[in-house]
């Protein structure tokens, strides 16, 4: 194949499915999200509704800034914080129908994108290290 | 250029050079880690010695990971663990003089790469970006 048929190739297949996306729901507190982090291990995941819409991105360092104070780091405040307050809203979503070539150009500056179906539903994201995996065997040709 | 233009090429002018990188270094607690890492806004950052060498790897996950009790966590702990005891020393490493072939290799797992010189002088750091930017340059033509 060539660069052409590389970027325009539909994403659909390296779509990593809703049910696999670990997120945190709207209305959770921070605690809630910081546990979830730690547990499933990553660094930042969506924030959905209870419509399986996507609102937002949250991540770990977006918990720990909210409770940064004066003197110290202020840990009682974290089941006082709604992830509403602190998650990222200004994400960039990519559609199921998109092509390699968004996701290439918005994954230079985002570690994955979350991809919705044309009413805002959730469908799951694409990640830097799915993309690479496809350069890395197109590149090796 | 071609593809094996592409792989065999030098990462040296990738580099993103040591005193850009945040760091920490070996016998500081997590809590301070805590702090640099999220005023810095990074996830992961290396740990180094006072001879500037590279010891291992600290992500936020290992901090929170390392105070999850049974019952809550324990942030009180913070200042009582040393970054020695939670860092990861297991992380894969690139030389100055390598190329892009091992840098793309490597980065499908993981998101930066420590450079260091031949006898173990952290040199700077290559990330997913700038390999991600060189492949965009690569396919857009
Ligand atoms: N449990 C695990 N098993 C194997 N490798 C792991 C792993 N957790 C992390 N990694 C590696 O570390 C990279 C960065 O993870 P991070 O959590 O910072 O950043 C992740 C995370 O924020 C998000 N993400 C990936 N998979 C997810 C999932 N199933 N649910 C929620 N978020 C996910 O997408 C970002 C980029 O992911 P990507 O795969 O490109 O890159 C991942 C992957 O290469
Ligand atoms: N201050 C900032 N300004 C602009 N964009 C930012 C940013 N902080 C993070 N990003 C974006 O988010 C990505 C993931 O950052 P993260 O801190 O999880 O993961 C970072 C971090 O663990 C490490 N890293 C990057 N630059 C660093 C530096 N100057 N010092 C220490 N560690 C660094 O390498 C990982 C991958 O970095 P990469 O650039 O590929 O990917 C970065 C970049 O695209």
């Amino acid at each position: 194949i060539n660069n052409k048929d590389f970027l325009t190739a539909p994403i659909i297949d390296q779509i990593i499915s809703s049910e696999k996306v670990a997120h945190v729901q709207i209305g959770n507190n921070a605690e809630h999200a910081l546990l979830v982090l730690t547990k499933t291990g990553y660094s930042a995941i969506p924030v959905l509704d209870n419509q399986y819409h996507l609102k937002g991105l949250l991540g770990i360092g977006m918990i720990t800034d909210s409770i940064l104070g004066m003197e110290r780091i202020e840990y009682e405040r974290l089941e006082d914080i709604k992830v509403d307050e602190i998650m990222d809203t200004n994400l960039p979503t990519i559609r199921v129908k998109d092509r390699f070539q968004r996701a290439v150009d918005l994954l230079i500056n985002h570690p994955f994108l979350c991809v919705t179906e044309e009413d805002g539903t959730f469908a799951g994201i694409i990640t830097r290290r799915v993309i690479m995996k496809e350069f890395k065997k197109y590149i090796y040709n």
